[in-house]
């Protein structure tokens, strides 16, 4: 017999997030949110 | 970023680590379409090239700019990130592309409020010089996936960022698909000139027809129009919106005899990967019984005026609709597309069969399609937590599944769509194993431009981990519907078993559904498919043989200089200056060296070396002091007691 029904599952976490929200609530601070730079770049910037 | 060093080349070699969630590495392989589709960039697995992309599950969503020919170059595709336009961003950054907003004229086109940007944050609204990077004679497009949202950094409630141009201030930040200008900033910084898996699309709009041609052995022609007795009223392109414009083609069945036919052929392409889908809208407003048949023309040697072999009847009884249309095929040789229509019998006087928006592209055609009828008036009268369902759809392996629609959304999130994918199984049905294993549920809505090419297609992704247990429960997610979900009775009387669903309820805002051509004669089109990624579960093998360093324009051969050359540690043997050596692998704070990589150093190694190195120098120095005043005291000394000079204390 089928059980209680059982509850959907929303595969963003019930949240909205784009890149940068979700870099952000990683605690990753890079640079414009999702880049890497490399030891040439970070002198540069 | 403006230098020739961070170009890949064109054919772009990747690993996938096996820290990548399942459905992130299909959608990763769906993303590397779209950019087969519409650029000449191409992804191969990674055999041992010198520089490739090592795609992981970090802790978010990131990548470095450009080929940063370090050889393995990192780009992370975390939690939440497993949608296709999040992953084609991160790789536009690896090919070379920062953002939008960080553009040297950015300026003339947004204001940045700086007062409302987190603190800390305001570095991220930098823009780049333009002797750093360049916008390769595109204008700033508000429209590019490569944009920050409205919103990005903020500390409070109102936007960082807005738009000169009002209209845009939602448009900004799009996470749907490649914009026209990110198109072809790419193709112009890697010099493409056509979609590697792209044949042919034509809207008729041109009198050339795309070069197509009519038949020489039929009765009747296909006949450029925009609109037809009978109907269509108008095309499908422009729906009439033009004067002017808006033609399709169109095989008048009413004023034609019995067993007349209507041949239109493409014009030749070249298929290079043996499968193709054909797409199309199609028109039928003629007899019941007359039909449209799908044939490929082949050429080769034997045959150097083409043969023809039959594909299928299109199965599209009268109706007074555009309907879309996907044909397989499997073409291995030189070949155009036949469209024979043939008056079969007694129809109308007036009516016939018509043809518009052609595509045909070397990809996988979808399975399924479920067209939403009078979309604005659903999403616009459909109260939030209410749902709509598609048909029950049965994959080529036995599984069936649904879409739940809400469009006016849930929990929470009125004035977006949120779309949901159920397994279905109905009481007598057998041969599936459950819980399900590894399917992949592909909700698609399809922008209906004409172009192919130029499409921006909604899409999100899930996928069925036969290990995922229900929330508070020690149920299987995936299991038999008849175990997990609930009896359903559909108002035809058909009853079955429809599971507890996976999606999301932000799929895409009304706003950006009104937008485009996401709604079409007042029609959504969605496009659904399901398919096995168990293939996915495995290890990417590592390559076995290595390879030369590849060049810009090409990918590389087996290289024999390498056989005999062992690189330890995962160091790949590449050939330099004709002789083989080994690029050994490097890591964060680590990094191996030494002829075959047999040494390994680390930042604190070379911490360790340096302060070493400071300690001899001093020790040496403090050695040579202490030696030099000894020898200055000794010379004193001798000098006093030659010269006889006693010394005292005069003043005491």
């Amino acid at each position: 017999l089928p059980t209680a029904k059982i509850l959907d599952f929303d595969v963003d976490g019930g949240l909205d997030l784009d890149i940068f929200d979700i870099n952000e609530e990683a605690g990753l601070n890079l640079i414009e949110g999702d880049i890497v730079l490399d030891e040439t770049q970070t002198r540069n910037s | 970023i403006i230098g020739d060093e961070y170009r890949w080349p064109t054919t772009v070699p990747y690993y996938m680590e096996d820290d990548l969630e399942i459905n992130a590495k299909g959608v990763i392989l769906k993303a590397f379409e779209q950019y087969r589709l519409k650029t000449c960039i191409d992804f191969k697995p990674w055999s041992g090239e010198e520089n490739y992309i090592s795609i992981f599950k970090g802790s978010g969503c990131f990548s470095s700019v450009g080929n940063r020919r370090v050889g393995k170059q990192r780009l992370s595709i975390g939690t939440n990130c497993d949608r296709i336009a999040t992953i084609e961003h991160e790789f536009l950054h690896a090919l070379g592309f920062w953002h939008e907003q960080s553009r040297s004229d950015r300026d003339d086109y947004v204001q940045i409020m700086w007062d409302r940007i987190s603190e800390g944050k305001e570095h991220n609204f930098n823009t780049y010089d333009d002797t750093v990077s360049s916008s390769l004679g595109v204008p700033y497009d508000y429209n590019s996936m490569m944009h920050y949202s409205k919103n990005a950094f903020r500390n409070g409630s109102e936007p960082t960022i807005v738009t000169k141009i009002p209209a845009f201030s939602e448009v900004i930040g799009q996470r749907m698909e490649f914009s026209d200008s990110d198109l072809l900033k790419l193709n112009r910084l890697y010099k493409c000139t056509q979609g590697s898996t792209f044949l042919d699309s034509c809207d008729f709009e041109r009198e050339n027809i795309c070069g197509m041609i009519q038949g020489h052995e039929d009765q009747a022609d296909w006949v450029r129009v925009s609109n037809a007795p009978g109907g269509p009223e108008t095309d499908y392109s422009n729906m009439g919106k033009c004067t002017g414009s808006g033609y399709f083609m169109h095989f008048g069945t009413g004023t034609a005899s019995a067993g007349d036919t209507a041949v239109l052929e493409s014009r030749l392409v070249y298929p290079k990967r043996g499968y193709q889908c054909l797409q199309f809208f199609y028109y039928n407003s003629a007899g019941p019984g007359d039909t449209l048949k799908i044939h490929v023309r082949e050429y080769d040697e034997d045959n150097p005026s083409g043969k023809l072999r039959f594909i299928q009847t299109i199965d599209g009884s009268p109706q007074d609709l555009w309907q879309l249309h996907h044909v397989s095929l499997d073409v291995r040789k030189k070949f155009r597309v036949v469209f024979e229509g043939t008056k079969v019998g007694p129809g109308p006087a007036a009516g016939g069969l018509s043809l518009d928006d052609i595509n045909l592209s070397e990809t996988t055609c979808p399975e399924f399609v479920w067209r939403v009828k009078n979309f604005s008036h659903v999403m616009d009268s459909t109260p939030t937590n209410t749902p709509v369902f598609s048909p029950p759809f049965t994959s080529k392996e036995g599984y069936t599944f649904q879409m739940t629609l809400y469009p006016n959304g849930r929990d929470g999130y009125p004035g977006e769509l949120s779309a949901y994918a159920h397994l279905v199984a109905r009481e007598g049905d057998a041969g599936q194993t459950w819980p399900c294993p590894w399917k992949q549920i592909t909700m698609m809505l399809m922008d209906q431009h004409p172009h192919i090419q130029k499409r921006m297609s909604n899409q999100r992704s899930v996928t069925t981990d036969p290990n995922m247990k229900a929330a508070d429960s020690d149920l299987f997610f995936w299991d038999d519907p008849r175990k997990v979900g609930a009896e359903v009775t559909e108002p035809d009387g058909a009853r079955y078993f429809r599971g507890p669903g996976a999606g999301t309820p932000v799929y895409l805002t009304h706003l950006r559904a009104k937008s485009r051509d996401f709604i079409k004669g007042g029609d959504a089109i969605f496009l659904l498919t399901m398919e096995d990624v168990s293939h996915l579960t495995v290890s990417q093998p590592v390559p076995s043989t290595t390879l030369k360093p590849t060049s810009q324009s090409a990918t590389t051969n087996a290289s024999d200089s390498c056989l005999d050359k062992q690189c330890q540690n995962g160091g790949v043997c590449v050939v330099d200056q004709g002789k083989p050596s080994c690029r050994c692998e490097v890591g964060d704070d680590w990094w191996y060296y030494g002829d075959s990589c047999q040494h390994r150093g680390s930042t604190q190694d070379k911490t360790t070396l340096a302060l070493a190195s400071s300690l001899s120098v001093l020790g040496a120095m403090l050695l040579i002091t202490v030696v030099s005043v000894l020898c200055v005291k000794k010379k004193y000394k001798k000098r006093v007691a030659n010269t006889g000079i006693a010394l005292e204390n005069a003043y005491a």
